[in-house]
């Protein structure tokens, strides 16, 4: 048996929001410990690990570990139906080839249940290592976004290259180049406008666009987002999510032949 | 021209 009930349901929603067009179907799965999905994009260059830990949730019970297979897309149309200040309260029984998403409205008069067939995927779950990053970037997740979708109108792939000075995003194409830095600067009046830059040795990476773009999606969920980079290694793109969890997108590097 | 690496290919499975 489980059950979760999640107060500010709209966080689902824009979890949901931010990951169905990168992810068609995915497991998500259900323990002690939280509610998380690992899945690749259909073109396996990038992963999203989403954790949603228990005590977030106003009430959870999951009575043993348990995964259901979900269609995104239908998922996403279920939630939807619910309001942006519903309670959405998730239910399954173990074994069961269904899932319900109770939605109920903050004054408790309207009480609806979508119930949604689950679906058998199988799929690899990666073990990622706890990793030392060369460097980290904090910044706006809104100006993280801008950057993303303006140099994506000039080029397909981003250069973030980390230094002293700061964080510099290039792209070029057929029309020309872009470059854009953002100095490390401290706000006094909002911790949330900051770009604070810690970095250990210099790195510079090359990513697609379109997956960056992708990303940004989850910009609803956080006004912020940090950018962990090391050497050859995937960058790793995190919003956290209000005080219960985050969602986490990895990028593979291109790398030159 | 760059190569784009697959992300299974910097994690271990299982």
């Amino acid at each position: 048996m489980l059950e979760l009930r999640l107060v500010q349901g709209s966080l689902l929603k824009k979890v949901l929001d931010a990951i169905k067009d990168l992810v068609t179907d995915a497991n998500f799965d259900c323990s002690e410990s939280g509610f998380s999905l690992q899945a690749m994009d259909s073109s396996h260059v990038a992963l999203v690990a989403l954790l949603l830990r228990s005590d977030g949730f106003e009430h959870y019970r999951c009575d043993r570990n348990l995964s259901m297979g979900m269609n995104l897309t239908n998922m996403s149309k279920m939630l939807k139906c619910a309001g942006n200040d519903d309670i959405i309260t998730i239910k399954a029984d173990d074994g069961g080839d269904s899932v319900t998403f109770m939605f109920e409205s903050p004054s408790q008069d309207k009480v609806s249940d979508f119930e949604m067939k689950l679906m058998d995927i199988d799929s690899e779950h990666l073990g990622i290592p706890e990793t030392e990053y060369h460097a980290i970037v904090k910044m706006p997740s809104a100006e993280f976004a801008r950057i993303c979708r303006d140099l994506s109108t000039i080029g397909d792939t981003v250069v973030i290259s980390v230094s002293k000075d700061g964080v510099k995003f290039s792209t070029s194409g057929d029309i020309g180049s872009a470059n854009v830095v953002c100095r490390q600067n401290n706000s006094v009046d909002n911790k949330d406008n900051e770009t604070v830059i810690e970095m250990n040795e210099p790195v510079s990476l090359t990513f697609a666009l379109r997956y960056l773009n992708s990303f940004t999606k989850a910009t609803t969920l956080s006004n912020t987002v940090t950018l962990s980079m090391s050497k050859e290694l995937p960058v790793v793109v995190e919003y956290k999510i209000a005080e219960i969890g985050h969602i986490r997108f990895y990028l593979a590097p291109k790398i030159e032949d | 021209s760059s190569q784009q690496r697959s992300i299974a290919s910097f994690f271990e499975s299982g």
